[in-house]
């Protein structure tokens, strides 16, 4: 808790944007120029909570997901994994910025489709596949501290499996994915993000605080 | 079960970005 509280202070940052960057980051995500900068101050608290480098670490993340920089989550990193395009390990701000766009509500369905069938693609081949769905499973259950039987886990994959497998070759592919979140567009409910629809009037002081240079 | 698995997996706290904008 003391760590996730030194989140508040507000440390130096070391890579401030430019004015005309932000200009550039509104142009091609879902965020108007004063979104971002309320985005930048957000980003300097979580990119100064443990490391003091204005990068987003693994650490700094789960920290800010599940207040715990140690606690094991699957999602989680495949979360950061995801945030970090340049796969270096940690997010900076226009990846950041790019990413959460995506959570916008006023994003494309179609990213957030994308978005999220990459999440459960945890072996990046393509496919959702019958093992990684039971490996998913497997860790909500561990993460939920809640126990069934390995009969029902490969019940409830199966069943899943037949739902969206149409093709019947034994996985999901990425048009499948997008099949079965037309039938059930709740799927993709965790990748909309309200907050994000006014981030300056929830968090006004943000914007009062910012300091991009011109 | 009548559960969807990827509802099941949806509830994971690691996809509640939410916990990125709270202040304390």
């Amino acid at each position: 808790m003391r760590a996730f509280l030194s989140c508040l202070s507000v440390k130096k940052n070391k890579q401030k944007p430019r004015y005309q960057e932000a200009i550039i980051l509104a142009s091609e995500t879902s965020f108007t120029v004063n979104e971002i900068k309320a985005l930048y101050d957000l980003f300097k608290k979580l990119s100064n909570c443990i490391y003091d480098d204005s990068l987003i670490h693994k650490e700094e993340f789960h920290l800010a997901l599940l207040r715990n920089s140690h606690k094991q989550n699957l999602f989680a990193d495949r979360v950061f994994d995801l945030f970090d395009v340049k796969h270096n390990g940690v997010i900076e701000f226009e990846e950041f910025v790019r990413s959460l766009s995506i959570f916008h509500p006023n994003a494309p369905k179609e990213d957030k489709i994308t978005f999220a069938f990459r999440l459960y693609d945890l072996r990046q081949t393509g496919y959702i596949e019958h093992e990684e769905l039971k490996e998913m499973v497997l860790a909500i259950l561990t993460e939920s501290e809640l126990t069934l039987s390995d009969e029902e886990v490969e019940s409830i994959v199966n069943k899943t499996m037949m739902e969206a497998d149409s093709k019947g070759d034994g996985k999901i592919d990425q048009e499948e994915w997008k099949e079965l979140v037309e039938k059930n567009p709740a799927l993709i409910k965790n990748m909309t993000l309200p907050y994000l629809k006014d981030i300056t009037l929830a968090f006004p002081s943000f914007i009062l605080n910012t300091d991009f240079e011109e | 079960p009548c559960f969807n698995a990827f509802d099941i997996i949806s509830l994971s706290q690691g996809f509640d970005l939410s916990g990125l904008f709270e202040k304390d």
